[in-house]
């Protein structure tokens, strides 16, 4: 319906102001209707200025600039409308090591209300898990999986059992 | 926490049955290009029902079957078990714990299952839609596709808000 | 050596005077997301004569112009000189250096200089051409393209042959 | 000319060859013409068997896999038909450490007869970099460039002066 629709996206497009106001650590962020007369049929236009330059459009910024602005409106839309659980395949690879660092922050507030399973080759990312697998490759091109970290709680236990190992 | 685990037999680089407990919070997942990361990805998109071969990066259903390798015979079928924690009762069903199980054969044929019992695809959908978590395609976000969020043109990133909303 | 400099005025966000020296062997670029480190790359296409405003990432000819930011007012004009180690004489001129100019103003007019003189883009290709670094796409890979390389389809990869051959 | 052509795609699919095990540490590749009767139009077919894995397509590769194979023939063709310079932004971003080191070994390996620009945040192709630029963003949105190392030759002079310093 048009009221959900429209609360919807007031929701996220607060949500994206102030995701977007962490990940860059300030700037600021429009997301309007290119139609507000029309709304079952209007577009969604999305400005970005990072800080200390310009408002501009997304085709303007640079490749790292562009990945942080697409999880700022990932995270905004899953705070607006959370699912149970969310999977990350390698969205930080384009980013510098401050920004990855931001970009974790604001993706651990989120980790109370939605489960993350997280892809990545970054060693700020791999930091922020709670728990971790590594997967390897065999000669014969099948995968192994082996965990490289246990969750917190179960972690007490096995550091336990290799104490008195 | 809502996902318990996921287990995997016969499906691409997995051709031994392999466990992956998912904790709450932020799970981790590393290693080497090619070692089978994403196809982690790919196993939990399709045994939630995902219908498009191109979102699992195949062309026909037989593509998600163990291949082969140097030394290793292909296989004859591949399935995928979730294991969905349902304490809070988030998913309409009278059970502590639900699983959805998928299953292909090199004949084309796919299986359904929840909690054991052979159902249709409609009814795994169905699930997903009462749960709440329908076919939001912001839960699973693929390699390489933050831009695809991002440099739609307006009139499309307003899917992705109908879908929210 | 092939490459001696590089040297930006007003050109995207080289607003100030900048030189960048380029020594034999493997000169690597690091630095945040967003500072500038692909307006190089656009810079080395545009001054060699790229007439594809989407290869540098532009809807129009002022796009290269610094556009301003905060607390700096945008700027008339941009220009790039390229600065080329003709010792070898792998460029058919009689200069031990050889420097190629072009600048841009909010106009939409563009200006080619070879060695100071002025002369039209059609020369800039020419001597291009003559030295055997002609329109290959090869020798700037953008951000991003590198799976561009590889996806097309046979017919297409074709032309990369034919660029070399 | 049909011959030149010819003589061209050999050498590439040779060299090809050459990088691809360098690149992958073992493994094959295979280029052929897919209607070798009519040269004139004939697509070029690419066929990968990374180690360990069967001969397959680029499709089904992973994603590092695929940057690894178009770095693996931007290198047979830049091996095959040598140009001046040639200038790489982040090809290396999906690649993990091991292969960054393979990737970054047959880049050296081609320094000599080619002036290599390189746009990276990672640590490894850092390290081989002879010279080093650091590009960072002012508050007023204005890129400026730092040397963070100077070339061999030019180290000496100045290591002595900052030991008389
Ligand atoms: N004409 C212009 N005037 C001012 N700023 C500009 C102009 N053109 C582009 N920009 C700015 O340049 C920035 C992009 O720079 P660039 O793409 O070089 O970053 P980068 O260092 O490659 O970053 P990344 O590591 O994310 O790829 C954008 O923020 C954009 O606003
Ligand atoms: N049905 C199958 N049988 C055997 N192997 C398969 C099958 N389907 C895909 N593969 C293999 O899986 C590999 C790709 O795995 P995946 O994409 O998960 O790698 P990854 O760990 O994500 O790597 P990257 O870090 O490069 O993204 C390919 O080498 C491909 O050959
Ligand atoms: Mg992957
Ligand atoms: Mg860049």
């Amino acid at each position: 319906t048009k009221k959900q629709f429209l609360d919807t996206f007031e929701t996220v497009a607060s949500e994206f102001e102030r995701f977007f106001g962490i990940i860059f650590g300030g700037g600021q962020v429009q997301m309007f209707l290119t139609d507000p007369e029309s709304i079952n049929t209007s577009g969604i236009e999305i400005l970005a200025q990072p800080p200390g330059k310009r408002l501009q459009s997304l085709s303007a910024l640079s490749g790292g600039e562009r990945a942080l602005v697409a999880g700022a409106l990932l995270f905004a839309i899953l705070s607006a409308k959370p699912v149970p659980f969310c999977l990350l395949d390698e969205v930080d690879a384009a980013l510098d090591e401050a920004n990855v660092k931001r970009f974790c922050q604001a993706l651990k507030s989120l980790a109370q209300q939605t489960q993350f399973v997280v892809i990545t080759h970054n060693r700020e990312t791999m930091a922020i898990a709670d728990a971790l697998y590594g997967v390897s490759m065999g000669q014969d091109g099948v995968s192994k999986l082996v965990s490289l970290r246990l969750p917190r709680e179960d972690r007490s236990d096995s550091a336990e059992a290799s104490a008195q190992a | 926490m809502n996902l318990r685990k996921l287990e995997l037999s016969g499906f691409k680089t997995f051709a031994r049955r392999t466990e992956v407990l998912l904790p709450g919070g932020v799970t981790g997942i590393v290693g080497p290009n090619g070692s089978g990361k994403s196809n982690l990805s790919d196993a939990l998109r399709w045994v939630l029902g995902e219908q498009s071969l191109q979102h699992i990066r195949s062309k026909k259903t037989e593509d998600v079957i163990y291949a082969g390798g140097a030394n290793r015979a292909p296989l004859g079928m591949a399935e995928v078990t979730i294991t969905l924690d349902n304490t809070s009762g988030w998913i309409p069903l009278d059970f502590s714990e639900v699983t959805i199980t998928r299953r292909a054969y090199r004949s084309g044929d796919n299986e359904y299952f929840i909690n054991g019992s052979r159902v249709r695809l409609r009814d795994v959908i169905d699930l997903r839609n009462r749960a709440g978590f329908g076919q939001s395609s912001y839960s699973v976000i693929g390699q390489g596709l933050v831009d695809a969020v991002l440099s739609q043109r307006p009139e499309e990133r307003r899917a992705l808000f109908e879908e929210a909303a």
